[in-house]
């Protein structure tokens, strides 16, 4: 299961 | 990663260097707006305090290191470099910034994706960057004439937000649980305060003429 991908981008 | 966000990134970075071209080039920073430059180390500096503690990938971390590092050696050069801080164009960019900053915050602390220190921060980071180049819009509006680099480096700003809209439409087709409206609604704010000078942008490389806005 994919965690709550935080913030990826910049 | 897809190709917009790269596109995005890369535009985002070329802006930057150009920014840094035309001051270490022409020791001048005439033209740039020296409150659009803290707000947007303000902006990294909030944005980025999951540095240390959330690992994405080498990518995501030396970009973020270079976008701190390079906003800020940008703010120290028109603010104290013997010879760029003289061309700074002081009277033209009174922009009262800190209404900016004090609304991105109040705006931050009632709406964001959780009630935590990093959260309101990434959430203010997000608003403040959206309005950020305000400054340095209304700059290069009293001033009229618009130097090459520096209508580069808005133009290369503009398509960095672009091609992150394009990433967004992109993600959203492709992942099924993307839903960021925070990051969305404010990107198309940003982009769309940029349309204005593309227009004008477009129209001097149409009839390959000097930029120039009208007062």
């Amino acid at each position: 299961e994919e965690e709550e991908d935080g913030h990826d981008e910049l | 990663m897809n190709i917009f966000r790269l596109a995005g990134d890369m535009t985002h970075l070329i802006s930057v260097l150009v920014l840094l071209l035309k001051i270490y080039a022409t020791k001048s920073c005439s033209g740039i707006s020296l409150k659009t430059q803290e707000l947007y180390a303000m902006v990294f500096l909030a944005r980025y305090l999951d540095l240390f503690s959330d690992f994405i990938s080498l990518y995501n971390t030396v970009m973020k290191l270079v976008f701190i590092g390079s906003s800020l050696a940008i703010v120290w050069c028109m603010r104290y470099h013997r010879v760029v801080r003289r061309s700074y164009d002081r009277e033209l960019d009174t922009f009262r910034y800190w209404i900016l900053v004090g609304a991105c915050f109040t705006l931050a602390l009632v709406l964001h994706e959780k009630f935590s220190f990093q959260e309101v921060f990434w959430a203010f980071s997000i608003y403040l960057e959206a309005v950020a180049i305000l400054p340095q819009l209304v700059l290069l509006q009293r001033s009229g004439n618009v130097d090459n680099l520096t209508g580069q480096y808005v133009f290369f700003l503009g398509a960095y937000r672009a091609f992150y809209i394009l990433n967004w439409i992109y993600r959203y087709l492709t992942e099924p649980r993307f839903t960021r409206w925070i990051s969305c609604v404010s990107g198309l704010v940003q982009t769309a305060l940029y349309a204005d000078f593309f227009y004008y942008y477009f129209i001097s490389w149409k009839n390959n003429a000097k930029l120039q806005l009208p007062a």
